[in-house]
């Protein structure tokens, strides 16, 4: 696979855009967290294109990404349960 | 950031459209 780069996205609608992103960084954290990678991935879609294409680059950048995702991820689950 | 949402986060599910750009603003 062509590594993703700034001018690839920019030439994509940004639908397109965050779905390539997704396409590449869901097999990435899906080694580190099987069963949290689909909701880790569709967080962290939600961060700037430019800083999620450093995160391809940067493995230690976007190790520490996903684990701040999955605090908050948790974090989420227990307050959903908590106002349940 | 208004209290819990059991829509978010927007899963992603490979060759499935991402439903989170409703969350994005462009």
């Amino acid at each position: 696979q062509e590594p993703l780069t700034a001018s690839m996205l920019a030439a994509a609608p940004l639908k397109e855009q965050k779905q390539l992103l997704g396409e590449r960084l869901y097999p990435l954290i899906q080694a580190l967290h099987p069963t949290l990678a689909g909701k880790i991935t569709g967080m962290l879609l939600e961060i700037d294109n430019s800083e999620l294409l450093h995160m391809f680059e940067s493995p230690e950048s976007l190790h520490s990404k996903v684990e701040e995702a999955v605090a908050v991820l948790q974090a989420h689950q227990v307050k959903e349960l908590t106002t349940k | 950031s208004n209290g819990t949402n059991v829509n978010w986060p927007p899963e992603f599910c490979p060759g499935v459209p991402w439903k989170g750009l409703q969350n994005i603003d462009p």
